[in-house]
């Protein structure tokens, strides 16, 4: 009995698989997973960029959570002074069974160099998403710095808009998907609702032509995002924009028996 | 010595009827006495062992754990035992050909939360539920 149960013990702690049966194993985890291979992201080797520092915090959240120890309480990097402006997500977070952060992949500005009114655009691959999962909520993150220039008493008003058709020579169309009230001096994440798109997106992929933001004066005035403090894809890359979305699975998912 | 007291002693306390206990079987409960009890092991599986870190941004690893043991009758002593897992310990105790032994096997699992890069440098965060065992007991 005892010899059984040391080499029982033996053979699950300290037996050196061989090359074929750690492929094997891999192959086996990757399959769990739900990933046809081993993923191989490009090492930048450089500062941590904001969307993984956002996503580390999550999990540390979901883990603890899948603990027992925390039931719904979530922490956001987001500053206090700011934290009013972000809808709670507490349920979204802790319901879902997938989050995904993407990166951002094109920037365009319209800014103080060009007419009035000044924009920022931003664009998300959304293709390489989880199959069978729905989502629940998205968001757009972007960090706003303090306010420069003649601005920085006054309260900004930040919409977000949806490029619904883009046209060569006239203004793109747009439908507006969230607006935030902040005051210039204000400094930290802000979270905008993007759900209602991301759900367009997914179902047309072809229709994902990105999002457009503006920042507007009590009176209607144009303010340049960069003057306004937003910091863009050339900012530090701890504060560089990104997307965060939340699936939720339709059912369990089905592994193929073997 | 000890092991012809405590069978002595388990004798006493087993109150079955003897025209359900299959002559010798019962014998085979005793001789696998030395055998350990359905219980949990500790099993750690590891993205770090497995080369996996370039992508695998949190956990390195986790406790999954395993369940291992004996299911012999009586389950007394194992306190997940089902009702069911008590009557094919029996029916396997009169008829071995008929029932297997109840298995020792998770009660309980819980999930874990994987944050992995995908080749496109997208962060994802995902819960893959039943991967750490809670509690074992026979089924």
């Amino acid at each position: 009995g005892s010899f059984l149960k040391n080499h029982l013990h033996s053979s699950f702690i300290h037996r050196k698989l061989s090359g074929r049966e750690k492929k094997e194993i891999q192959r086996e985890i990757l399959s769990i997973m739900g990933l046809p291979g081993r993923p191989r992201p490009h090492s930048e080797g450089k500062l941590p960029s904001s969307a993984p520092l956002f996503m580390l915090d999550l999990y540390h959240a979901m883990a603890s959570e899948d603990e027992d120890d925390v039931s719904q309480g979530v922490s956001h990097p987001v500053p206090s002074s700011l934290s009013t402006q972000i809808p709670p997500l507490g349920t979204v977070i802790s319901e879902a069974d997938t989050v995904m952060s993407f990166v951002n992949m094109v920037e365009q500005d319209q800014d103080i160099f060009h007419q009035k009114p000044y924009w920022k655009e931003f664009k998300f691959d959304l293709t390489q998403l989880p199959k069978g999962e729905t989502v629940t909520a998205a968001e757009f993150r972007i960090y706003k710095m303090k306010s420069f220039g003649r601005s920085t008493n006054k309260t900004l008003h930040i919409s977000v808009y949806e490029i619904n058709k883009s046209h060569h020579k006239r203004e793109s169309n747009l439908f507006l998907l969230d607006v935030q009230n902040i005051a210039a001096k204000e400094e930290g994440w802000l979270a905008f609702d993007i759900t209602a798109a991301s759900n367009r997106w997914l179902l047309n992929p072809k229709y994902n032509l990105g999002l457009r933001l503006y920042i507007e004066l009590d009176g209607g005035q144009s303010v340049d995002p960069g003057l306004a403090g937003l910091v863009g894809r050339r900012g530090p890359r701890p504060k560089q924009p990104f997307l965060v979305t939340f699936f939720r699975a339709n059912q369990p998912p089905i592994r193929a028996p073997r | 010595s000890v092991r012809r007291a405590m069978k002595k002693k388990e004798r006493k306390t087993n109150d079955l009827p003897q025209s359900n206990i299959v002559s010798g079987k019962y014998d085979h409960y005793h001789e696998s006495e030395g055998r350990e009890m359905c219980k949990r092991h500790e099993l750690y599986v590891s993205f770090r062992d497995l080369e996996w870190l370039d992508w695998v941004i949190a956990p390195q690893g986790y406790a999954a754990y395993y369940c291992h043991g004996e299911c012999s009758f009586p389950l007394d002593s194992c306190m997940n035992a089902t009702n069911h897992a008590i009557l094919q310990s029996l029916v396997h105790l009169m008829k071995p050909e008929a029932a297997p032994k109840a298995c020792c096997a998770p009660t309980k699992l819980s999930a874990i939360s994987v944050l992995y890069y995908d080749n496109s440098n997208n962060v994802i965060l995902k819960k893959y539920r039943n991967m750490v065992v809670k509690s074992c007991g026979c089924h």
